[in-house]
C-alpha cells in the first residue's frame, strides 16, 4: 500500500 | 486492501445505501436519528479533506466521494425535504450531540499523530466516528422501536467497523511498522459501543419483546 503514516483507509 | 478491509467498506457502503434507500423509497426517516447523521456527514467531511490533494487509488477516491455524497444526501432528506422532514422526531432526537464534538476535538488536539491541521482533522473525525452513533441509540430507547431496516442499519454500521479491526489485525503481522494505535483504540471503542446495542437487540429479538436499552 501507500507510504507510512498516509491514510490509505477509508 | 486485504478481504477484511474490502468486506469492511462493503458493509460501511451496504449500511449508508441502506439507510438512503428507506428514506428515499418511503419518504419517511422515523426513528432515524438527524443528530447522527449530521455528525457523519461532518466525520467524512473532516476525513476526507485530502480527497483533493492526496490519491490513493480510484477505488478509494470512489468510495469516498459515495460516503460523502450519501451521508450529505441524508442529512439533505431529512431537512428539507418537503414530505420525509414531516416525519423527523424532533423532539425525542435531542441529544446533545455538540456537546460530542468538542471533546473529540480537545482529544485529536492532544493525541494525534503528527501536530498537521489534516492530521488533528482526521484524527478528530475518528474519534467522532467512535461516538457518533449515540444519538441513534439514545433515540432507538426512547421511541422503543426499532423497525427492521434501521436495526439493520446499526447491523451494518456496526459490522464494517468490526471488520476494520480484522484488517489491522491482518496488517499488524503482515506488513511492518504498521502500527497505528489512535485509530485501533477508536475504533475498539466504537465497536464496542454497538457490541452493548447488539446484545440487547438480540436478547429482544430472542425474547420476542420490545428492544429495551439501558437507561
Amino acid at each position: 500500500d501507500s507510504p507510512k503514516g498516509f491514510h490509505d483507509e477509508l | 486492501m486485504n478481504i477484511f478491509r474490502l468486506a469492511g467498506d462493503m458493509t460501511h457502503l451496504a449500511s449508508v445505501l441502506v439507510l438512503l434507500l428507506k428514506i428515499h423509497t418511503i419518504k419517511s426517516c422515523a426513528g432515524v436519528s438527524l443528530k447522527t447523521q449530521e455528525l457523519y456527514a461532518i466525520v467524512f467531511a473532516t476525513r476526507y479533506l485530502d480527497i483533493l490533494t492526496s490519491f490513493v487509488s480510484i477505488y478509494n477516491t470512489l468510495m469516498k466521494l459515495i460516503f460523502l455524497g450519501s451521508s450529505f444526501s441524508i442529512v439533505w432528506y431529512m431537512k428539507y425535504h418537503k414530505t420525509v422532514r414531516r416525519t423527523y422526531d424532533r423532539d425525542q432526537d435531542t441529544f446533545r450531540h455538540w456537546f460530542l464534538m468538542l471533546p473529540c476535538l480537545l482529544l485529536a488536539l492532544l493525541i494525534h499523530e503528527k501536530f498537521t491541521f489534516f492530521e488533528v482533522l482526521w484524527t478528530f473525525s475518528l474519534y467522532l466516528e467512535a461516538v457518533a452513533i449515540l444519538p441513534q441509540l439514545v433515540l432507538l430507547q426512547r421511541t422503543r422501536n426499532i423497525d427492521n431496516l434501521t436495526g439493520q442499519y446499526i447491523f451494518l454500521l456496526g459490522g464494517y467497523r468490526g471488520f476494520y479491526i480484522l484488517n489491522w489485525i491482518y496488517r499488524y503481522f503482515t506488513e511492518p511498522h504498521y502500527v497505528h494505535w489512535i485509530t485501533w483504540i477508536a475504533g475498539l471503542v466504537q465497536t464496542l459501543l454497538y457490541a452493548d446495542f447488539f446484545y440487547y437487540y438480540f436478547l429482544s429479538w430472542k425474547n420476542n419483546k420490545k428492544l429495551q436499552l439501558p437507561a
